[in-house]
């Protein structure tokens, strides 16, 4: 399956 | 809201999934707006006040400066007499709009949203998770259900020919087209994601007979469906190997 990331990694999450 | 139209933008409790929806100022048979406004509104409140209008009713919505609500009327258009008025109030969601910067994306491919949505519903019964490659030739969505060792998988061509492409579903060929698929082919990329996201975004089918799927290597999967009046994206976040 893997490990789900979240968007916070990617877009600048206030 | 600004003076090109409405923006909405949603993202799952999770953070794994952001939804932007742009509706277009001409898609209202009237816009009128002083200054850009940014509300944040709790989607199951107003989405119960504009389920209360029928399909040809007319909807007025209606925001002033200062305001902490969103006022909605609601208009039968053959009996202008009676309106009905829904307040939503305003939440705080401790933040403003979230600006996400243009990337450019490695891969596209535009294929029909009804045989996307097929195929997410599929996959989404064999694996909670699925991979999507495309390639020169073509793109490959497959998942694998770890329990039982079966595997599923969607392939797409790309179009020898784009004129093979035809804008009415009824037209469809028989084997699925991709859509000016060269012009936006740099590289090779795959990415894995889960499928219930996925399953959500191909929901949407009835917006746009045409889904495009945008690609580059560890960035969100962007799923997105252009239509006259706007555009519908979602963002998904990547699953990465253990």
């Amino acid at each position: 399956m893997g490990r789900q990331q979240t968007l916070g990694k990617f877009f600048d999450m206030p | 809201c600004s003076k090109e139209g409405i923006m909405l933008q949603g993202m799952d409790e999770f953070h794994i999934s952001l939804v932007e929806f742009f509706l277009s100022k001409r898609s209202f048979e009237s816009y009128a707006l002083c200054h850009d406004l940014c509300m944040s509104l709790p989607i199951d409140s107003l989405a119960t006040v504009l389920k209360k209008a029928n399909d040809d009713d007319v909807c007025t919505l209606k925001a002033g400066h200062k305001a902490k609500v969103l006022t909605v009327a609601i208009e039968t258009r053959d009996q202008p007499w009676l309106v009905s008025k829904h307040d939503v109030p305003f939440i705080d969601l401790g933040s403003e709009y979230l600006v996400i910067s243009r990337i450019p994306y490695d891969a596209k491919i535009t294929v029909w949203s009804t045989r996307f949505a097929r195929l997410a519903h599929e996959l989404h019964q064999l694996s909670g998770s699925l991979d999507i490659q495309i390639i020169h030739e073509g793109a490959r969505f497959t998942a694998l259900d770890e329990g039982s060792g079966k595997k599923g998988c969607f392939i797409f061509r790309r179009a020898k020919v784009v004129d093979e492409y035809r804008d009415s579903e009824d037209d469809e060929p028989a084997g699925a087209i991709i859509h000016e698929f060269h012009r936006y082919f740099h590289k090779a990329t795959s990415l894995r994601v889960s499928t219930k996201y996925l399953v959500h975004a191909s929901k949407r089918a009835p917006l746009s007979s045409k889904v495009s799927v945008l690609m580059k290597e560890d960035q969100p999967l962007l799923v997105q469906y252009d239509f006259y009046e706007g555009v519908l994206k979602f963002y998904i976040a990547p699953r990465i190997a253990d």
